[in-house]
């Protein structure tokens, strides 16, 4: 597996740190985020999704702005057929806010295929994982709060989390050692601008913070029209082109 | 004493900052009081050599614990949700 990964010096993570602002809505940043990326992956195109149309139209086994799982907000989007834009669906930081009709067809959406889960309590199939895509994860963030630099090593949890967030790439600091490099919803005024490098290779299976308890990914197959996308039309039109001039000639 | 006044400086320096108004009775006083214990602890941990992360004042630095937990921590899971393990990214000695 590669020394050192970060998806988002390969394009595959929005730029703009989101901010959750005074709600319990971790969990759909952090599956909004694993979706942008995998659908960055999958078709070469970054889109920033819609964290609000989940915390408002997903009320499966996520409760909003009190909390949820990814896990469950990939099922929605599953069953939704996809999730729409965050241009199309701004967050509004409103907990009262009821889910908005979204004439779906209409609209730019993003779809996935389903979801798995890393095995659990193992940080190696945690780091394999991770080296594919990036994954979400549960960790114990509590004593969080006012970090903002450096490989942080605790206090915490290690038996459950309570912060939805997802791991965007891997490494190792000559001077802290190894670390997981954690995007938050916290907004960029929050840690290493937003992210956080936490301690990798614990000593206990479930990770430090209980970073390796839940780790869940999406899962999205390349569709026979991301094989048409432009840029493949654009070729396969230039091969017909030179075709029928060799017949002509 | 110089040390209450500098805190008193840094707490106005940080509501002007963070854009913080508080409306209730008293709520600024409580509020100050919450922010000179995490600059307490905050102190503490970072004149500390042995931990390797740096904390800091930030949007947070005006809640207690338990304030923060309730406000932001909204994570939830059950086993159930992570009982169907797949076997793609499984481990094997050799992996590339």
């Amino acid at each position: 597996l590669p020394d050192e990964v970060d998806w988002r010096k390969r394009g595959a993570v929005v730029p703009r740190v989101k901010t959750q602002g005074d709600c319990g809505g971790c969990w759909a940043f952090a599956a909004t985020g694993a979706v942008e990326s995998i659908n960055q992956i999958t078709t070469g195109e970054l889109i920033s999704l819609s964290e609000q149309e989940l915390l408002d139209c997903d009320r499966t086994d996520n409760f909003g702005y009190i909390g949820g799982g990814a896990v469950w907000a990939f099922d929605f989007i599953v069953s939704n057929d996809g999730i729409v834009t965050d241009e199309v669906y701004p967050y509004t930081g409103n907990d009262t806010a009821a889910c908005k009709a979204i004439e779906m067809p209409a609209t730019r959406v993003v779809t996935i295929n389903g979801r798995e889960v890393v095995p659990v309590n193992d940080e190696m199939s945690l780091k394999k994982a991770v080296a594919h895509q990036p994954i979400t994860v549960m960790t114990s963030a509590a004593n969080m709060s006012d970090y903002t630099s450096g490989v942080y090593k605790g206090p915490c949890s290690n038996l459950g989390g309570d912060h939805n967030v997802i791991i965007v790439g891997y490494g190792t600091s000559s001077d802290e050692g190894d670390y997981w490099l954690i995007r938050n919803s916290w907004g960029p005024g929050w840690g290493e601008g937003g992210y956080l490098r936490l301690q990798r290779n614990f000593h206990e299976p479930t990770g430090k913070c209980s970073v390796a308890m839940a780790p869940v990914y999406p899962i999205k197959w390349k569709s026979s029209s991301d094989l048409l996308s432009p840029s493949v039309f654009k070729l396969v039109l230039l091969f017909a082109f030179q075709l029928i001039s060799l017949v002509l000639l | 004493t110089n040390s209450q006044r500098n805190e008193a400086e840094m707490f106005e320096h940080w509501l002007v900052e963070n854009g913080k108004n508080y409306n209730g009775l008293g709520e600024k006083e409580r509020r100050f009081i919450v922010f000179k214990d995490n600059l307490k602890r905050i102190k503490e941990h970072n004149s500390d050599p042995n931990h390797s992360c740096q904390r800091g004042l930030n949007q947070f630095s005006d809640l207690t614990a338990d304030e923060f937990r309730s406000i932001y921590l909204g994570g939830k899971m059950d086993k159930k949700s992570v009982s169907d393990v797949a076997l793609r990214y499984q481990y094997k000695e050799g992996d590339i």
